[in-house]
């Protein structure tokens, strides 16, 4: 619902990587892995 | 030329061991010399094109595949001993070979040869042919065995950078890593004190409207 | 037992082609057989391990270094022709040879061989030991042919495996930057989101503590 991609939108970028909490080696990974491939 | 020596045993002497050596210019179908001997006496021939083509024609075999047949009985060594048989009469000087398959006998060819005079001249040269052989085999070996040792080198030397290459991939990515990691959270911090910052300065605000 | 046949010529007959055949056991030193022959007669005889070392021991050698020369002048294809010179008797059949060093010559042995009444066993016993040697040298060829082909495939293989790696390793570089800059690029436009913010907030602010 709108409510919940605005709080996703405000906590994490298009890529899904979260603006707020520190990120980790498995954390980053997973955020790489998941990007189409990028340009 | 190429020559080629064999151990045979004929028929009529089936425990004595004589020698069939072979020589011929560019293939054994142009023609070829045979030399026979038994370590004391020798018998030489010439065997031309044209009667080794009057021979597979007699034989209503094509040329090529009688050639291998000739190959095989008379230049490889002899051949498996019951496939080949040879047989030789010293009184007329003359040589013939037989192939036997599945238990029947067919004739392959046969060559009138002649008595030589001073066998030892021709022994020694076939003492010789075989000493060249042997001396080229081993060089040859040398060679391979040479390049062998250098491939072996060479193939330790790319597996070694391989692995290297592969040490250095895994730890390329275990770096980057670490590197954005850490740059990504300075970014993170920025924006988790910015965002706090807009909190307190947007209380008041709040609190202002609240009131009114 | 190891075999090693050689051409020579003796002093005496410098163009006609002998045959010198050494065959020993265990080691050249511990003793061996010497079989001559000219292609038409044949001569053998034994020489012992004692009668190496007291021939080394007369030449005041040490026994190895003896031994070593007996194998380069009569194991190793007559050896260079100017360096070891034979000689036979075939009254006394008595072989002697010896080496030349810097124009001085000096004895290097000798023995006392017998003539042996069927030569003709013994030179085809030789001829089958050559081509036993060329039966075995060209085994070991084929093995040493096959060795190389595979060592050639194997190289290959690591090669072309190497070359994938240092291409993936510079492509997972390049996509690695290029997926950080991404995610990194995301957090600067959020920072500069949160400071626009900041100073729209901040800004009334300022115009209020101003008015005041």
């Amino acid at each position: 619902c709108p409510s919940t991609r605005q709080h996703f939108a405000r906590e994490y970028d298009c890529y899904g990587d979260s603006y707020f909490t520190d990120t980790d080696l498995n954390q980053l990974k997973e955020v790489f892995s998941a990007m189409k491939n990028p340009g | 030329m190429e020559r080629k020596v064999s151990r045979i045993c004929f028929a009529s002497e089936p425990d004595i061991i004589h020698f069939l050596q072979i020589a011929w210019e560019r293939t054994l179908g142009s023609g070829f010399l045979i030399t026979l001997t038994d370590g004391q006496s020798a018998w030489t021939g010439t065997v031309s094109e044209s009667e080794i083509s009057q021979e597979a024609d007699d034989m209503a075999m094509e040329k090529e595949k009688y050639v291998d047949e000739l190959r095989k009985a008379l230049a490889s060594g002899g051949g498996p001993a019951d496939v080949y048989k040879f047989d030789f009469s010293k009184e007329s000087c003359h040589f013939s070979f037989e192939k036997t398959l599945k238990d029947v006998s067919f004739r392959l060819g046969s060559f009138n040869l002649e008595k030589i005079e001073s066998p030892a001249e021709v022994i020694k040269k076939l003492i010789c042919d075989c000493l060249d052989t042997i001396a080229e085999n081993q060089a040859k070996n040398e060679h391979l065995q040479k390049e062998n040792e250098r491939l072996l080198r060479d193939w330790n030397d790319v597996q070694g950078r391989f692995e290297k290459c592969v040490s250095a991939k895994e730890a390329l990515e275990t770096d980057l890593y670490k590197r954005f990691i850490l740059v990504l959270n300075e970014k993170k911090a920025k924006i988790r004190s910015l965002h706090k910052l807009l909190n307190e300065v947007q209380e008041p605000e709040r609190n202002i409207g609240h009131e009114r």
